[in-house]
């Protein structure tokens, strides 16, 4: 219905604006309905200004900068309405370190309400995790798991390592 | 309700049986390229009753059924079992009195189907009725999988919205 | 006309077979014309099989080896036509470790031919660069331009700093 | 040939005039998510004569003159110049006795535009030609932009035609 679908709309603008300035640090973002006069049908579109840029459709953001307003939007969604747990496949990948940072910060929080699954390729996020796991294929084809934690390898980069059984 | 298992034998390239015990907090998947681990989440999508084999990146249902490598035969059952926690009081209907529930799900390569909770047979509606109830059904933010984001980046207004509408 | 690109097409489709075999270290891939009686038009599908796996279309692999796959051609495509310069923005980015080391062994046979500008998050490739430019928006967005140079900061991870003017 | 210098001067966030020094082997550019990576390579694209301002991450062509920041105004005029070195005996007609080659675009925010090589006025159709003269014109494989693998991957096997026709 009409009223149902403006009140979860106008919840998940408030929240995404909140969100966005959190991951950016001010800046501003919004949902913009593209046919006002027909709120259950029309197209949406996303529009966000990082701090000192000019607001602009989101498909003329940088890479990093579009990855992480899209975050703000689906972590909004996911605040709105909290699900007990939430599996997130590698959305840290065109993160910078400070975006990650700013991310892992705000996943943090959302852990209160919710469990996490997160696959990622990323040391800073695997530095986060309560609980890491490794999935290898030394047979081709045939995945493993095993339980894995993180050492620092002397050389400037850490690694993954199993862990003791 | 919390996750407390997945357990998966013969779903995609988990050839032998596998357990990921999940805590509360952050569980975090690592591992190289193409080694299984978005195929955790397609096992978790597949045993909550996804029927889509484009969201289950396979072209046909069979195809999640591990399909043998250089040293192992095809198998010709695909079984994930998903064991959630802390749901009394959360579901309405015959399962309401568990304080923990396992869902599993089967198919064998002859196209037959299973679906069973706490070892009863049902059938996938039951599965799907059980995750709306516990506030897991909201399927648009609760899985994000691999290249989702980009999704809805590239999508069309319209199509966003369809994607915003999933979500909220 | 028909020769021109059926010539092409086949001194395309072998390198890739050899760039997916080096990347890969095994398996096999290959370009199929969905239509073979209308070379001149057909749609054209990629196959690949990773080591050990089985041959299916490409978007059916997993991230990482999709991309690696896509690369492959694309580096086969310019193995054939070298031009004088190649500019790359983050292709490495969905690329574990492993694929990053293979990917830049033949990036630098390729640096014989031609000269390479790639754009990276990356520290492996970021280490394997002649060259380093950093961009920085100190001031709100408006980009500057410095050298930088590569340093471990101790805690088990690599910073980029800027270099001594 | 190979490139000896890129100059950018109010081409979209490069307010100020910048110079990026090419050497033989491999160049790397890293920075923060939006800083400006990306501009460098749609600033080379235009210079070579680029007219899709999708390509140009643009609404319109006049979106690449810098369009302001808190602290500063727009500029009107955008400017970028590539200079190539030991272009003698690659390219045909009036500019093939030149060792080193200066290929210069300019925007007016009033809508003119201005092509120069070597300082001497041309058109936008002698630039292209020069850079298919030196092999540089593949655009295909040439530049990849930043999600041109994912554009690849995701083709139709008719739009996937059509890229591999550009590469080779
Ligand atoms: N039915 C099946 N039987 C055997 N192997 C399968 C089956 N279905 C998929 N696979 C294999 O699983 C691999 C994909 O694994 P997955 O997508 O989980 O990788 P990933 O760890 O997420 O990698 P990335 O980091 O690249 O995203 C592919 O190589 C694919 O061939
Ligand atoms: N005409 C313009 N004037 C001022 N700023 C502009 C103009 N056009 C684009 N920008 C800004 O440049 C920034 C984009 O930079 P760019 O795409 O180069 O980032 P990047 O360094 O590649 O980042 P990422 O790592 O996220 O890909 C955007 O924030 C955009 O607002
Ligand atoms: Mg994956
Ligand atoms: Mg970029």
């Amino acid at each position: 219905t009409k009223e149902m679908f403006l009140s979860t709309y106008t919840a998940l603008r408030e929240k995404f604006k909140q969100v966005f300035r959190e991951f950016f640090e001010g800046g501003q973002a919004d949902l913009v309905l593209l046919d006002e006069n027909n709120a259950l049908e029309s197209g949406i579109e996303i529009v966000a200004q990082p701090p000192g840029k000019r607001l602009k459709s989101i498909t003329l953001l940088s890479g990093g900068e579009k990855a992480l307003t899209a975050i703000a939007l689906l972590f909004s969604s996911f605040l709105i309405h909290p699900s007990p747990f939430c599996v997130l496949d590698e959305i840290d990948a065109p993160l910078d370190e400070e975006n990650i940072r700013r991310f892992l910060k705000v996943l943090r929080r959302m852990t209160d309400h919710s469990q996490f699954l997160i696959i990622t390729h990323n040391k800073r996020t695997m530095e986060h995790a309560d609980l890491l796991y490794g999935v290898t294929m030394e047979e081709a084809g045939v995945s493993k798991l095993v339980s894995v934690k993180l050492e620092s390898n002397g050389n400037g980069h850490t690694a993954v390592k199993p862990a003791a059984i | 309700m919390y996750l407390k298992k997945l357990e998966m034998l013969g779903f995609k390239s988990f050839a032998e049986s596998m357990v990921v015990t999940f805590q509360p907090g952050i569980t975090a998947i690592v591992g190289p390229n193409g080694c299984g681990k978005s195929n955790i989440v397609d096992a978790i999508l597949w045993v909550l009753g996804e029927q889509s084999t484009k969201s289950l990146r396979s072209d046909r249902m069979e195809d999640v059924i591990f399909n043998g490598s250089e040293t192992r035969r095809p198998l010709n059952l695909s079984e994930a079992i998903l064991t959630v926690g802390d749901v009394s009081g959360e579901i309405a209907g015959q399962f309401g009195d568990f304080e923990e529930i396992a869902i599993s799900r089967r198919l064998f390569r002859t196209g037959e189907s299973e679906y069973l909770i706490n070892k009863i047979p049902c059938r996938l509606k039951d599965i799907r009725d059980l995750l709306i109830d516990t506030g897991a059904g909201h399927k648009g933010h609760t899985i994000i999988e691999q290249g989702k984001v980009d999704q809805l980046l590239n999508a069309s207004p319209l199509e966003r919205r369809e994607l915003i509408e999933e979500t909220a």
